[in-house]
């Protein structure tokens, strides 16, 4: 089954 | 002081209406180049990244950079008042705690002017940076609309399959499934129409149906979309503005 994943694991902040 | 006058009250318009559904309330960080903004939707799943370069305006002056924290349900609300024709001109002092928004109609002697109260909005900028991209299609932005309403029908998730010579979107649900390929074509006298596919590697990747919904808001803001793809990563989904662009970044679903 595919996971929605959170876009903030993908980014790290400034 | 920031003062940004629009030609058409429209363009605004339609930036606001792509974006409220997905976020409440955002930092508008405008510069001496223009005004950006970065924000996550609630579910943390959606980044929306905004530029309105300063060559968008028809006047356009910021003495300092200032952020401007507005709820765009509220602004939006406001902007609804005046006609899309209308000049659109936003201005804030560099302290200010209200942005204000004035419509001057075009044949009318007639002026409107509001203040929208600003928020206090604490939020991180991500490093979104430039990415390696495995996968780029551009199509036109209604047919990419009409596509995601389509395949929304069948399932919450839309699969994107992208090899050399096309691009298959692909639902599967408990009613049954749909698949809709689209390959290249160069239609010379309608540019507009043009689809283009550029691959590095061929793409498989999923994403939430719900999401999709909530980004072909923004396909009235250009005639095209320009999809990037990149394996177990975000993809993006750009509209060019006249001078920047409204992007997504939609996170995927993968197995880990």
């Amino acid at each position: 089954m595919d996971k929605q994943h959170s876009i903030l694991s993908f980014y790290s902040s400034f | 002081m920031l003062e940004g006058k629009f030609e058409e009250a429209s363009l605004l318009k339609k930036i606001v209406e792509a974006m409220k559904d997905c976020v409440s309330s955002c930092n508008f960080n405008c510069t001496e180049n223009g005004i950006s903004v970065q924000a996550v939707d609630n579910s943390r799943v959606l980044l929306i990244s905004l530029l309105i370069e300063k060559d968008t305006f028809e006047e356009y002056r910021c003495d300092r950079n200032i952020t401007l924290g507005v709820g765009l349900g509220s602004l939006s609300k406001i902007i609804g008042n005046g006609a899309n024709s209308d000049y659109l001109t936003i201005s804030a002092d560099d302290d200010a705690d209200k942005l204000n928004i004035i419509f001057e109609d075009k044949v009318k002697d007639k002026i409107s002017e509001y203040n929208l109260k600003l928020l206090d909005i604490d939020a991180d900028l991500l490093d979104v940076g430039p990415m390696d991209t495995d996968a780029t299609i551009t199509l036109p932005s209604a047919d990419f609309a009409k596509i995601c309403k389509d395949m929304k029908v069948l399932s919450e998730s839309l699969q994107i399959i992208v090899t050399k010579d096309s691009a298959l979107f692909q639902s599967v649900g408990d009613i049954g499934t749909g698949n809709i390929v689209i390959r290249p074509k160069t239609d010379i006298d309608h540019p507009e129409e043009s689809v283009t596919i550029s691959l590095d590697k061929p793409i498989d990747l999923s994403f939430g149906s719900k999401y999709l919904s909530d980004i072909i808001k923004a396909t009235s803001l250009s005639q095209k979309v320009t999809i990037k793809l990149t394996d177990q990563s975000p993809g993006v989904f750009e509209y060019k503005l006249p001078s920047g662009y409204l992007r997504f970044y939609l996170a995927p679903k993968f197995d880990e």
